[in-house]
């Protein structure tokens, strides 16, 4: 079925999601082959059920991988008609990433069952490194889009004006154990054991 | 600010605000979550103090609660001033408990998310009308228990039972053994007075399989726990150590007939049991909490992504090039492969998020109208994506604390205790390996009726692949 289904596969998003269609769709029809064939050879639909779970869940998380990218990539196709250039060039970028991300993470499922060569697997991660080559220059200015006040994060690492290690010192300081220069441990234990009392 | 920052922002290529005003879903929308943002952080003072790190277990669940008060007060406040409607409450409460207001958890999160919504979905009119204002005002505080200690996601294997007594009106709740004790519900320990549980219904001697009743488990004045019951907290977790997880038995206990919940199932005076029109129905409330998994995902995962990026552009570690200054750790590209997949996990799925919101809404119409068709597909899709994005975003956090090196292992960073968060949600509402399971009967009995069916939307490229 794949056969020819896919021949743009590796270089649109569209492909990659249609290649991972082919997969969910194969991977749950193999579910049903394997749980066929054993309650064939006398096994109950329930005991079959059982042993082929860890097939059916992978099937159903290659199923639900295809609802968020297909969703991710229709729903970018219909927002970039009402925004501007320089974000919709961003929006498709992310999804590529997001669908290109996935296909090399799934790379044995998609060699398994569509038929991507070796060639298009080298293209893949090349395209992967383009492009978070041009999403890097507005790495901070996506996270700043989430618009999350410094108040809703509470991070020392992640606050608006990035004074990193000022906060880091000053969430240091209120260790309770900085309340006091000596604590009373130093003079009921550690004290006597350097000193062999102990 | 940070001169790394500033040129980050300075060559950025987009307008940020045009792509905020787009997350947000239009400016509208960003007015009201900037209101409700100023809003609840109004009283930001009062809510600082000693880091809950450094508190036992039991201040922490007191700070919890005068934090949570306080908070859930100023909800209170906006519903006075119509900013607030049940529609979207889901918004208000989601936004308050992503905050980092509460920052793990809250006692009275339960109360909104699953106490509420049960009553609408499964409370006939007149309870709604008994239930819903009190709730709504938290005059009274509800709970959700359905899990027990020995029974998790598969919820026909419930122990409790709820036999009716027609001679008393009465149903009697009991724990027939130790693994019947309910067990997790949040604010069930020494929060709520009120809680909807689940059990078998028993009546004329026939079981009916599980309904929902409301139950008071504490007197509303004293706050004593109510005889025939033994409750408390289940004691301290990997995270939402503030949310008093709670567990309840009965002995016993006796609750008037007009307690079950009675929107689809009824049990009469007499105790005649009328069926409900459709043994599904109640999958509604799952599929919400579901969904409000899902968006609650997409705002922890948004935190740390944000929390990490901005980390990396003001790190600076080693030299790319021999003789040059340290770099930003943002301009190694496994550093970009930790960190830009999350950015785009976190778009991926709060779109997929606010589209499953709206198939919700579509399906529930037509619930309301008798036609179940869509209702196997939804459940399916809620399950799965409950799934999958808590399982990604759970990998996403720990991928942007190791991002932020021995710093993002800081509690003050913020990244343990949203890992903490959303670790927890793998396995709350329906383990996730459970949930895929039930996707994947979907899944099959679809593919085995590829040739004689008319396929919904979510499985129709099954046929054409």
């Amino acid at each position: 079925a794949a056969d020819g289904f896919c021949d743009s596969w590796s270089n649109t998003t569209d492909g990659i999601i249609r290649g991972f269609q082919v997969v969910a769709m194969r991977k749950i029809g193999q579910c049903v082959t394997v749980m066929t064939n054993r309650v064939n050879r006398g096994m109950s639909f329930e005991d079959a059920w059982n042993m082929t779970s860890v097939q059916l869940v992978a099937a159903a998380e290659a199923h639900c991988r295809v609802i968020i990218m297909s969703t991710f990539l229709e729903e970018v196709q219909e927002m970039s008609r009402t925004v501007s250039p320089q974000l919709k060039d961003v929006l498709y970028q992310l999804v590529e990433l997001y669908c290109v991300y996935w296909a090399l993470e799934k790379l044995s499922d998609l060699l398994l069952y569509t038929p991507i060569s070796q060639k298009e697997v080298e293209l893949l991660r090349l395209w992967y490194e383009e492009t978070l080559t041009k999403l890097r220059p507005n790495a901070v200015g996506l996270v700043d889009a989430f618009d999350l006040r410094d108040e809703m994060l509470q991070s020392t690492l992640g606050s608006y004006d990035g004074r990193v290690y000022e906060r880091l010192m000053e969430e240091a300081m209120k260790s309770p154990l900085n309340a006091e220069p000596v604590n009373h441990t130093f003079h009921k234990y550690l004290k006597p054991f350097m000193q062999g009392k102990l | 600010i940070n001169q790394d920052l500033q040129r980050e922002r300075d060559k950025c290529t987009f307008n940020i605000q045009e792509l905020t005003t787009l997350i947000d879903g239009g400016p509208e929308k960003t007015r009201e979550r900037k209101d409700r943002e100023n809003v609840m952080l109004s009283k930001r003072e009062v809510f600082d103090g000693v880091p809950e790190e450094y508190l036992s277990h039991k201040e922490r669940y007191e700070n919890a609660i005068r934090n949570s008060v306080i908070a859930f007060s100023l909800v209170r406040k906006m519903q006075e001033e119509g900013k607030t409607s049940i529609s979207n409450y889901r918004d208000v409460v989601g936004g308050l408990l992503g905050s980092s207001v509460l920052r793990d958890g809250s006692p009275l999160g339960l109360h909104y998310i699953m106490f509420m919504p049960a009553i609408l979905n499964q409370g006939n009119e007149e309870q709604q009308e008994k239930w819903l204002p009190r709730a709504w005002n938290c005059s009274i505080i509800g709970s959700y228990a359905q899990t027990e200690l020995g029974h998790g996601t598969f919820i026909r294997g419930l122990e409790t039972t709820a036999t009716y007594d027609a001679a008393a009106k009465q149903f009697v709740l009991h724990s027939p053994t130790l693994t019947a004790y309910k067990w997790w519900p949040g604010g069930l320990g020494q929060t709520a007075n009120y809680c909807i549980v689940v059990a078998q219904l028993y009546t004329k001697g026939q079981c009916h399989g599980i309904h929902s009743f409301i139950i008071q488990v504490r007197d509303e004045e004293t706050h004593m726990p109510l005889p025939g019951l033994k409750i408390g907290e289940i004691g301290a977790k990997l995270g939402l150590n503030a949310v008093n997880n709670g567990f309840l038995g009965f002995d016993n206990f006796r609750i008037p007939r007009t307690n079950m919940l009675m929107k689809h199932a009824q049990v009469l005076e007499d105790g005649t049991y009328v069926k409900s029109r459709h043994s599904k129905l109640n999958y509604g409330a799952m599929v919400f909490v579901r969904v409000v998994i899902v968006f609650d995902m997409v705002n922890y995962l948004s935190k740390a992504v944000t929390i990490a990026i901005r980390f990396s552009a003001v790190r600076r570690q080693c030299q790319l090039k021999a003789g040059e200054a340290e770099c930003q750790i943002l301009d190694y590209v496994t550093q970009q492969h930790k960190l830009l997949v999350c950015v785009a996990a976190a778009h991926a799925f709060r779109i997929t998020a606010n589209k499953l919101w709206v198939t919700f809404n579509e399906v529930n119409e037509q619930l309301v109208e008798g036609n179940m068709q869509r209702l196997p597909e939804l459940h399916a899709l809620a399950c799965c994506l409950k799934a999958v994005t808590t399982a990604d975003t759970a990998a996403c956090v720990e991928r942007c604390r190791l991002a932020c090196g021995g710093h993002g292992y800081m509690m003050s960073s913020s990244l343990p205790l949203t890992y903490g968060l959303v670790t927890a949600a793998c396995t709350y509402e329906g383990e996730n390996t459970v949930l895929l399971l039930q996707t994947a009967r979907f899944l099959v009995k679809t593919y085995q009726q590829l040739d004689s069916k008319t396929l919904t939307p979510t499985v129709a490229y099954l046929k054409s692949a």
